[in-house]
This record gives structure tokens, C-alpha cells and sequence, in this order.
């Protein structure tokens, strides 16, 4: 089988998945400014989760909201003015679902596929480490 | 009441991969 190195090169998604992969990407981010953008993926996977029933769910949505959406933060210009409408509505009208930051989640991940995880594969940090 | 950073830290937190 692969390794966990080569398996982070296939695709973000492995990255993603492996813990060691998951910490360097982040503190990579971290010295381009942008690591926002990974911990609202984090976020979305989290909330995704999370019991719909429970009260605290409803607070997590919006604390996602403010802290990455509703501001001019890196995650909110990276995302469809669409997406933030649909996201802040659902928020104002109460309607809370599992799925109503995941076209959000999509946005930020072609984003981060295209550019960041690109620069990752070829940054000191990941060649330092391989 | 757990504040804010707290709720999203756990939010993060829960999604991270887990050592293998």
C-alpha cells in the first residue's frame, strides 16, 4: 500500500483524512494567512454531524456564520454572494439544516484544490517534511 | 454557557482526523 506521503499528494481528500497530513497543511495555511479557509472546512464537516435536535447546534450555526460568513474574512470572498444570501437566510429564518453550509464547503474546497494545496505540494514546509 | 470559541473550537475539533 502507499504511504500516508504519497497518499497526500492523490488528492486533498487524503490530506484531509490523515492526521499528521491535516497538521501540516494547516500550519502551512498558517504562514499564508489563510488558514481560515481549513478550519471553516473542518467546521462544516463538524456541524454536518451534529444533532439538529440538540440547542447547540443552532448556536454553532450561527457562530459559523459570524466568525466566517457574515464578515469580510477570507472564507466570506471566497464565496459566492449566492451562498452567503442562502446561508444568512436560513439563519434569520431559523432554518437550520445539515446541509446548509455545504455548498459553502464545496466553494472553499475547489478553492483550496486549485490554489493552496497546490502550493502545499511544493512548499518548503511539505518537502522539508518528506 | 460554553462561549463561542469554545462551541466552534468543539465544532473543529470533532471533524479532525484521530491517530491512527
Amino acid at each position: 500500500p502507499d504511504s500516508p506521503l504519497v497518499r497526500w499528494t492523490k488528492s486533498l481528500h487524503f490530506l484531509l483524512g490523515d492526521q499528521d497530513g491535516a497538521h501540516l497543511f494547516r500550519t502551512f495555511l498558517e504562514r499564508e494567512n489563510c488558514v481560515d479557509t481549513l478550519d471553516f472546512w473542518f467546521a462544516c464537516n463538524g456541524f454536518r454531524q451534529m444533532d439538529l435536535k440538540d440547542t447547540k447546534t443552532n448556536r454553532v450555526a450561527k457562530v459559523i456564520f459570524k466568525r466566517y460568513i457574515e464578515n469580510n474574512s477570507i472564507v466570506a470572498k471566497q464565496l459566492k454572494p449566492a451562498t452567503k444570501t442562502f446561508i444568512r437566510d436560513s439563519i434569520k429564518k431559523q432554518q437550520i439544516d445539515s446541509a446548509m453550509f455545504d455548498q459553502a464547503q464545496t466553494e472553499i474546497q475547489s478553492n483550496m484544490e486549485e490554489n493552496a494545496y497546490q502550493m502545499f505540494l511544493t512548499s518548503d514546509i511539505y518537502l522539508e517534511y518528506v | 454557557i460554553d462561549s463561542e470559541d469554545d462551541l466552534l473550537q468543539e465544532c473543529i475539533s470533532s471533524a479532525m482526523p484521530k491517530k491512527k
